[in-house]
């Protein structure tokens, strides 16, 4: 890490680059997460139904066992992603906040 | 049709007790009619979807079609149910309000 205050502000422009990125994707995870939770909401009450109540097909209990397990398994999937984007965001934010700090002190 | 005041007392009390009842089973069959059509709106757009949005089964057309004519011949009946009651209601008021004219000359 050179003091060169021209690199430190390019180097600056860039984390701020990726954390604007960054931000955009949490924002998508998130309405994603919600997304599938709404869906799972209305698969779960399908648990001991014997018809679906909109195309009225029969709907047998292991069938709507792995419905719910694929959901389930899909919510996960995307909030591990979410986990990811926001550390990774945090860590972008501490590291130009002490990029800063030192170009302050130049 | 006596003209004695009692007994066209009497009669335009179980009218009213009649056009009470009916009153109430319009709005039951309106509600009735109002959930039919919802549900309709729910099922037409399945229409050329290859799978059930909610509990992920296949979706054959004739299925669909046969569900759609299921739901619109169920509420053509109850439309017609309502025609009827909200007839029987109107003569009913017709039939209170000369009683109570004729209630009113003798
Ligand atoms: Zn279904």
């Amino acid at each position: 890490r050179t003091g060169n205050p021209e690199e430190i502000e390019r180097e600056i422009e860039e984390l701020e680059a990726r954390e604007k990125e960054i931000t955009g994707i949490c924002g998508e995870l998130s309405e994603k997460a919600k997304g599938l939770e709404g869906d799972l909401g209305k698969i779960k009450p399908l648990m001991g139904k014997g018809k679906c109540p909109l195309c009225g097909q029969e709907l047998k209990e292991e069938h709507v066992l792995k419905l719910i397990e694929q959901y389930t398994s899909d919510l996960e999937k995307v909030r591990l992603k979410l986990r990811e984007a926001l550390n990774e965001r945090g860590s972008l934010e501490s590291r130009v906040k002490s990029m800063k700090e030192k170009l302050g002190n130049i």
